[in-house]
Protein backbone atom coordinates (compact mmCIF):
# COMPACT_ATOMS: atom_id res chain seq x y z
CA UNK A 1 0.00 0.00 0.00
CA UNK A 2 1.40 3.34 -0.75
CA UNK A 3 -0.29 6.58 0.61
CA UNK A 4 0.22 10.67 0.78
CA UNK A 5 -0.78 13.45 3.08
CA UNK A 6 -0.22 17.26 2.57
CA UNK A 7 -1.39 20.42 4.30
CA UNK A 8 -1.04 23.26 1.52
CA UNK A 9 -0.41 27.02 1.27
CA UNK A 10 -4.06 27.55 1.88
CA UNK A 11 -4.04 25.55 5.11
CA UNK A 12 -6.31 22.69 3.32
CA UNK A 13 -5.51 19.05 4.45
CA UNK A 14 -5.70 15.93 2.03
CA UNK A 15 -4.92 12.47 2.13
CA UNK A 16 -4.53 9.81 -0.78
CA UNK A 17 -4.23 5.70 -0.33
CA UNK A 18 -3.55 3.68 -3.40
CA UNK A 19 -3.12 -0.83 -2.89
CA UNK A 20 -3.10 -3.64 -4.31
CA UNK A 21 -4.53 -5.17 -0.84
CA UNK A 22 -3.37 -8.51 0.46
CA UNK A 23 -1.08 -11.05 -0.94
CA UNK A 24 -3.48 -14.27 -1.75
CA UNK A 25 -6.54 -12.33 -0.85
CA UNK A 26 -9.82 -13.94 -2.43
CA UNK A 27 -10.75 -12.15 -5.56
CA UNK A 28 -13.57 -9.56 -4.60
CA UNK A 29 -12.36 -8.73 -0.90
CA UNK A 30 -11.66 -5.05 -0.24
CA UNK A 31 -9.63 -3.55 2.33
CA UNK A 32 -9.38 -0.17 3.90
CA UNK A 33 -7.67 1.89 1.37
CA UNK A 34 -11.13 2.80 -0.28
CA UNK A 35 -13.02 3.03 2.70
CA UNK A 36 -13.05 6.48 3.60
CA UNK A 37 -12.59 7.08 7.14
CA UNK A 38 -10.97 3.92 7.58
CA UNK A 39 -7.73 3.91 5.60
CA UNK A 40 -7.80 7.92 4.24
CA UNK A 41 -9.36 10.78 5.94
CA UNK A 42 -8.70 14.27 5.76
CA UNK A 43 -10.66 17.08 8.23
CA UNK A 44 -9.12 20.59 7.46
CA UNK A 45 -8.17 22.20 11.17
CA UNK A 46 -8.02 18.76 12.52
CA UNK A 47 -5.71 16.15 10.20
CA UNK A 48 -5.45 13.79 7.00
CA UNK A 49 -4.56 10.23 7.70
CA UNK A 50 -3.15 7.49 5.42
CA UNK A 51 -2.94 3.87 6.42
CA UNK A 52 -1.57 0.79 5.44
CA UNK A 53 -1.52 -3.06 6.84
CA UNK A 54 -4.12 -5.49 7.60
CA UNK A 55 -7.25 -3.87 6.44
CA UNK A 56 -10.02 -5.70 8.06
CA UNK A 57 -8.84 -4.66 11.74
CA UNK A 58 -8.01 -0.74 9.87
CA UNK A 59 -11.85 -0.73 8.61
CA UNK A 60 -13.25 -2.44 12.40
CA UNK A 61 -11.44 0.38 14.02
CA UNK A 62 -12.11 3.10 11.71
CA UNK A 63 -8.66 4.01 11.69
CA UNK A 64 -8.46 7.39 10.08
CA UNK A 65 -11.72 9.01 11.64
CA UNK A 66 -10.55 7.51 14.72
CA UNK A 67 -7.21 10.08 14.78
CA UNK A 68 -9.43 13.04 13.99
CA UNK A 69 -12.55 12.04 16.42
CA UNK A 70 -9.44 11.82 19.44
CA UNK A 71 -7.98 15.22 18.60
CA UNK A 72 -11.10 17.29 17.39
CA UNK A 73 -13.60 16.10 20.21
CA UNK A 74 -11.08 14.97 22.74
CA UNK A 75 -8.78 17.34 22.01
CA UNK A 76 -5.33 15.20 21.80
CA UNK A 77 -2.47 16.02 19.95
CA UNK A 78 -2.04 14.48 16.79
CA UNK A 79 0.99 12.08 18.60
CA UNK A 80 -1.14 11.07 21.43
CA UNK A 81 -4.36 10.50 18.44
CA UNK A 82 -2.57 8.29 16.38
CA UNK A 83 -0.22 6.78 19.18
CA UNK A 84 -3.31 5.75 21.21
CA UNK A 85 -5.18 4.44 16.98
CA UNK A 86 -1.96 1.86 16.50
CA UNK A 87 -1.92 1.26 20.40
CA UNK A 88 -5.62 -0.39 19.80
CA UNK A 89 -5.00 -2.06 17.04
CA UNK A 90 -2.02 -3.98 18.55
CA UNK A 91 -4.26 -5.03 21.47
CA UNK A 92 -6.13 -6.58 18.96
CA UNK A 93 -2.89 -8.04 17.12
CA UNK A 94 -4.28 -5.84 13.92
CA UNK A 95 -0.51 -4.83 12.20
CA UNK A 96 -0.02 -1.93 10.33
CA UNK A 97 0.93 1.88 10.44
CA UNK A 98 -0.33 5.34 9.40
CA UNK A 99 1.28 8.77 8.56
CA UNK A 100 -0.93 11.72 10.07
CA UNK A 101 -0.41 15.41 9.58
CA UNK A 102 -2.10 18.24 11.79
CA UNK A 103 -3.44 21.83 10.74
CA UNK A 104 0.00 23.08 11.77
CA UNK A 105 2.23 20.64 9.55
CA UNK A 106 3.88 18.51 11.76
CA UNK A 107 3.86 14.80 10.70
CA UNK A 108 3.88 11.44 12.66
CA UNK A 109 3.72 8.29 11.56
CA UNK A 110 3.13 5.50 14.01
CA UNK A 111 3.63 1.74 13.10
CA UNK A 112 3.20 -1.67 14.92
CA UNK A 113 5.17 -3.64 12.14
CA UNK A 114 9.20 -4.18 11.89
CA UNK A 115 9.49 -1.46 9.19
CA UNK A 116 7.60 0.90 7.17
CA UNK A 117 8.49 3.16 3.94
CA UNK A 118 7.68 6.39 4.90
CA UNK A 119 9.03 9.93 4.10
CA UNK A 120 8.29 13.44 5.12
CA UNK A 121 9.24 17.05 4.39
CA UNK A 122 7.99 18.93 7.43
CA UNK A 123 7.56 23.09 7.78
CA UNK A 124 11.53 22.58 8.41
CA UNK A 125 11.60 21.78 4.62
CA UNK A 126 14.20 18.76 5.90
CA UNK A 127 13.55 15.66 3.64
CA UNK A 128 13.46 12.48 5.91
CA UNK A 129 13.70 8.64 4.27
CA UNK A 130 12.89 5.76 7.07
CA UNK A 131 12.12 2.26 6.44
CA UNK A 132 12.72 0.34 9.88
CA UNK B 1 -0.05 28.40 5.73
CA UNK B 2 3.54 26.62 6.22
CA UNK B 3 3.79 23.31 4.00
CA UNK B 4 4.34 20.14 5.13
CA UNK B 5 4.34 16.46 2.78
CA UNK B 6 4.13 13.06 3.94
CA UNK B 7 4.33 9.63 2.62
CA UNK B 8 4.42 5.87 2.92
CA UNK B 9 4.88 2.98 0.89
CA UNK B 10 3.31 0.32 2.98
CA UNK B 11 4.17 -1.70 6.75
CA UNK B 12 5.61 -5.08 7.37
CA UNK B 13 8.75 -5.08 5.91
CA UNK B 14 11.28 -6.43 8.02
CA UNK B 15 15.19 -5.79 7.64
CA UNK B 16 16.14 -9.65 6.37
CA UNK B 17 13.13 -8.64 3.63
CA UNK B 18 15.80 -6.68 1.77
CA UNK B 19 19.17 -6.14 0.77
CA UNK B 20 21.12 -3.10 0.45
CA UNK B 21 20.63 -2.67 -2.78
CA UNK B 22 16.85 -2.76 -2.33
CA UNK B 23 16.50 -0.74 0.17
CA UNK B 24 18.77 2.25 -1.95
CA UNK B 25 16.31 1.57 -4.85
CA UNK B 26 13.17 1.91 -2.33
CA UNK B 27 14.96 5.07 -0.66
CA UNK B 28 15.30 6.70 -3.95
CA UNK B 29 11.52 6.65 -5.47
CA UNK B 30 10.51 7.56 -1.54
CA UNK B 31 12.68 10.29 -2.04
CA UNK B 32 11.75 11.43 -5.36
CA UNK B 33 8.03 11.14 -4.70
CA UNK B 34 7.92 13.08 -1.53
CA UNK B 35 10.07 16.09 -3.04
CA UNK B 36 7.78 16.31 -5.72
CA UNK B 37 4.82 16.32 -3.58
CA UNK B 38 6.17 18.92 -1.59
CA UNK B 39 7.58 21.32 -4.59
CA UNK B 40 3.93 21.09 -6.04
CA UNK B 41 3.47 22.52 -2.58
CA UNK B 42 6.04 24.98 -2.70
CA UNK B 43 4.58 25.80 -6.16
CA UNK B 44 1.51 27.03 -4.87
CA UNK B 45 -0.45 23.38 -6.21
CA UNK B 46 -3.05 22.33 -3.86
CA UNK B 47 -2.65 19.37 -1.01
CA UNK B 48 -4.96 17.37 -3.38
CA UNK B 49 -2.54 17.69 -6.67
CA UNK B 50 0.44 17.05 -4.52
CA UNK B 51 -0.98 13.69 -3.18
CA UNK B 52 -1.89 12.64 -6.94
CA UNK B 53 1.61 13.16 -7.71
CA UNK B 54 3.46 11.44 -5.01
CA UNK B 55 1.52 8.54 -5.60
CA UNK B 56 1.81 8.06 -8.95
CA UNK B 57 5.45 7.59 -8.87
CA UNK B 58 5.03 5.18 -6.21
CA UNK B 59 2.22 3.28 -8.40
CA UNK B 60 4.30 3.13 -11.42
CA UNK B 61 7.53 2.04 -9.55
CA UNK B 62 7.10 -2.18 -9.34
CA UNK B 63 8.79 -1.73 -5.62
CA UNK B 64 5.95 -0.92 -3.93
CA UNK B 65 2.06 -2.76 -3.49
CA UNK B 66 0.42 0.02 -5.37
CA UNK B 67 -0.37 -0.13 -9.70
CA UNK B 68 2.65 -1.71 -11.04
CA UNK B 69 3.85 -4.25 -8.78
CA UNK B 70 0.23 -4.89 -6.48
CA UNK B 71 0.31 -8.06 -4.69
CA UNK B 72 -1.46 -11.18 -6.67
CA UNK B 73 -5.12 -12.27 -5.08
CA UNK B 74 -5.51 -16.10 -5.04
CA UNK B 75 -6.50 -16.41 -8.47
CA UNK B 76 -3.19 -14.72 -9.46
CA UNK B 77 -4.82 -11.41 -10.58
CA UNK B 78 -4.20 -8.13 -9.74
CA UNK B 79 -7.10 -6.08 -8.08
CA UNK B 80 -6.08 -2.57 -7.06
CA UNK B 81 -8.48 0.17 -4.68
CA UNK B 82 -7.84 3.64 -3.92
CA UNK B 83 -9.12 6.80 -2.98
CA UNK B 84 -8.36 10.64 -2.12
CA UNK B 85 -10.33 12.99 0.12
CA UNK B 86 -10.31 16.70 0.09
CA UNK B 87 -9.57 18.02 3.69
CA UNK B 88 -11.39 21.58 3.05
CA UNK B 89 -14.65 19.94 1.46
CA UNK B 90 -14.90 16.63 2.94
CA UNK B 91 -15.38 15.38 -0.05
CA UNK B 92 -13.86 11.87 -1.42
CA UNK B 93 -13.43 9.38 -3.78
CA UNK B 94 -12.41 5.74 -3.99
CA UNK B 95 -12.27 2.99 -6.37
CA UNK B 96 -12.38 -0.77 -5.58
CA UNK B 97 -11.49 -4.29 -7.78
CA UNK B 98 -9.41 -2.26 -10.54
CA UNK B 99 -7.77 -4.62 -12.97
CA UNK B 100 -6.41 -2.35 -15.77
CA UNK B 101 -6.83 1.69 -14.98
CA UNK B 102 -2.57 2.11 -14.52
CA UNK B 103 -2.91 4.74 -11.89
CA UNK B 104 -6.01 4.25 -9.35
CA UNK B 105 -5.51 7.18 -7.19
CA UNK B 106 -6.38 8.88 -10.56
CA UNK B 107 -9.53 7.65 -10.97
CA UNK B 108 -10.74 7.67 -7.10
CA UNK B 109 -10.21 11.57 -7.96
CA UNK B 110 -12.77 11.44 -10.99
CA UNK B 111 -15.04 9.59 -8.79
CA UNK B 112 -14.64 12.18 -6.44
CA UNK B 113 -14.56 15.35 -8.89
CA UNK B 114 -17.00 14.20 -11.90
CA UNK B 115 -19.58 12.03 -10.11
CA UNK B 116 -21.68 12.51 -7.08
CA UNK B 117 -20.40 9.34 -5.46
CA UNK B 118 -17.69 8.07 -3.40
CA UNK B 119 -17.12 4.86 -3.93
CA UNK B 120 -17.06 2.54 -7.37
CA UNK B 121 -15.82 -0.92 -7.75
CA UNK B 122 -14.95 -3.18 -10.89
CA UNK B 123 -16.84 -2.68 -14.30
CA UNK B 124 -18.63 0.48 -13.66
CA UNK B 125 -15.26 2.26 -12.31
CA UNK B 126 -13.33 0.73 -15.49
CA UNK B 127 -16.40 2.23 -17.80
CA UNK B 128 -15.73 5.71 -15.36
CA UNK B 129 -11.96 5.40 -16.56
CA UNK B 130 -12.16 5.29 -20.37
CA UNK B 131 -14.77 7.81 -19.86
CA UNK B 132 -12.51 10.25 -18.40
CA UNK B 133 -9.80 8.89 -21.07
CA UNK B 134 -7.10 7.77 -17.96
CA UNK B 135 -4.39 5.49 -19.20
CA UNK B 136 -4.83 1.86 -19.15
CA UNK B 137 -2.71 -1.38 -19.75
CA UNK B 138 -3.24 -5.02 -19.55
CA UNK B 139 -3.92 -6.82 -16.53
CA UNK B 140 -0.76 -8.53 -17.18
CA UNK B 141 1.60 -4.89 -17.03
CA UNK B 142 0.97 -5.06 -13.67
CA UNK B 143 2.40 -8.55 -12.54
CA UNK B 144 6.04 -8.50 -11.19
CA UNK B 145 8.17 -11.54 -10.85
CA UNK B 146 8.77 -10.92 -7.49
CA UNK B 147 4.67 -11.12 -6.57
CA UNK B 148 4.46 -14.16 -8.42
CA UNK B 149 6.92 -15.38 -6.20
CA UNK B 150 5.20 -13.59 -3.29
CA UNK B 151 1.64 -15.59 -4.23
CA UNK B 152 3.34 -19.00 -4.33
CA UNK B 153 5.15 -18.33 -1.11
CA UNK B 154 2.27 -17.52 0.79
CA UNK B 155 -0.22 -20.31 -0.84
CA UNK B 156 2.35 -22.68 0.12
CA UNK B 157 2.64 -20.83 3.95
CA UNK B 158 -1.19 -21.02 4.25
CA UNK B 159 -1.55 -24.01 3.82
CA UNK B 160 0.12 -25.31 6.87
CA UNK B 161 0.23 -21.79 9.19
CA UNK B 162 -0.80 -18.66 9.22
CA UNK B 163 1.64 -16.96 12.33
CA UNK B 164 2.14 -13.45 12.93
CA UNK B 165 4.54 -13.48 10.58
CA UNK B 166 2.83 -14.40 7.51
CA UNK B 167 0.51 -11.93 8.24
CA UNK B 168 3.84 -9.30 7.91
CA UNK B 169 4.84 -10.73 5.07
CA UNK B 170 1.17 -10.81 3.72
CA UNK B 171 0.49 -7.00 4.10
CA UNK B 172 3.51 -4.65 2.80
Amino acid sequence: TVGAVALDKEGHLAAGTSTGGLTNKKAGRVGDSPIIGAGTYAEDGVCAVSGTGHGEFFIRNVVGHDVAARMKYGKATLVEAADAVIARLSEQKGVGGIIAIDAQGRVHAPFNTPGMFRAWIGTDGQVEVKIF
Amino acid sequence: SPIAFAIHGGAGVAPKDLTPEQEAECRKVLAQAVQEGHATLKSGGSGLEAVQKAIIILEDSPLFNAGRGSVLTAAGTVEMDASIMDGRTLQAGAVAGITTVRNPILLANVVMTKTPHVLMIGAGAEALAREHALKTEAPEWFITPKQMEKLRRAQKKSAVTLSPEDIWMRVG
